[in-house]
């Protein structure tokens, strides 16, 4: 028997949309220690990997490690039923094929189940080394999101160029050229409003707008985003959810013609 | 023209 129960149900609903215009499908690993979800999109550019942890549900029970397949254009559609104040559980036999999702509202007035077929999916998992990366970067979410709507009028590349001073951000075109640069924040009323750098040696990447683009769809899961870089290794977009656990998005840079 | 790689190729299948 597999059931996780969460209050905040609208923290799934985030993570659906968070995930939905990049991964048509994905497998749910569902083990004693949470769920964990990894998968490459659909054209093996980038790797989103989500964590939520046991300890963020409200209840959560998994007596054997199961693997629910899901179509995440369906599973999208039924999260699209549930309010933004329901509480969610999902719950699956232990080897069923199918999951259930239920939505109570705050009172328990009502009750709604979404049943879905599970999918059998044959997808590759790819190992995640340990790294120390040159730059990591802390931003407001929201910033990071404007910065690459921005800069996505110009070209279909942006650099991100990391030194000690801060981090630029920009683009090139047909139109001109674009230079946005944020410098670390001295002190800030609110943790989530600061630029933190923390950096060993510099670092200019390029990268693909429309996937850092998609990569914002998370924004709102988290009110600070973090970058992390290397040369010649993929970025890391990471957006906390909650207490829960987090989505790390892997962009593979773009290289040199 | 900048080419993409492919995600597969910086990390190993587990």
């Amino acid at each position: 028997m597999f059931e996780a129960r969460l209050v905040q149900g609208s923290l799934l609903k985030k993570v659906m949309e968070a995930i939905k215009d990049l991964l048509n499908e994905a497998s749910f690993d569902c083990a004693h220690s949470g769920i964990l979800l990894q998968a490459m999109d659909n054209s093996h550019v980038s790797l989103v990997s989500l964590n939520l942890r046991k300890e963020g549900f409200d209840k959560y029970r998994c007596d054997r490690n199961i693997v629910m397949g899901m179509n995440l254009t369906s599973m999208s559609k039924i999260l699209k039923c549930a309010s933004n104040d329901d509480i969610i559980t999902m719950k699956a036999q232990d080897s069923a094929d199918t999951v259930t999702f239920v939505f109570e509202s705050p009172n328990q007035e009502k009750v709604s189940e979404y049943e879905m077929k599970l999918m059998n999916l044959d997808q590759d998992q790819l190992g995640i080394p340990e790294t120390e990366y040159c730059c990591i970067i802390k931003l407001p979410s929201g910033e990071f999101a404007r910065i690459c709507r921005d800069l996505s009028q110009f070209g279909e590349s942006i650099v991100i160029s990391c030194t000690k001073e801060g981090v630029k951000f920009s683009a090139a075109g047909d139109i001109g050229t674009a230079n946005i640069k944020l410098a670390q924040t001295g002190t800030v009323d609110k943790e989530e409003d600061a630029v933190i750098v923390d950096m060993q040696e510099p670092v200019t990447l390029t990268f693909s707008c429309k996937y850092l683009n998609m990569f914002t769809k998370a924004t709102p899961l988290s009110p600070q985003v973090c970058l992390s870089m290397s040369p010649d290794v993929p970025l890391v977009v990471e957006y906390k959810i909650g207490e829960i656990g987090h989505i790390r998005y892997y962009l593979a840079p773009r290289i040199g013609d | 023209n900048m080419s993409q790689s492919l995600i597969s190729s910086f990390f190993s299948p587990s």
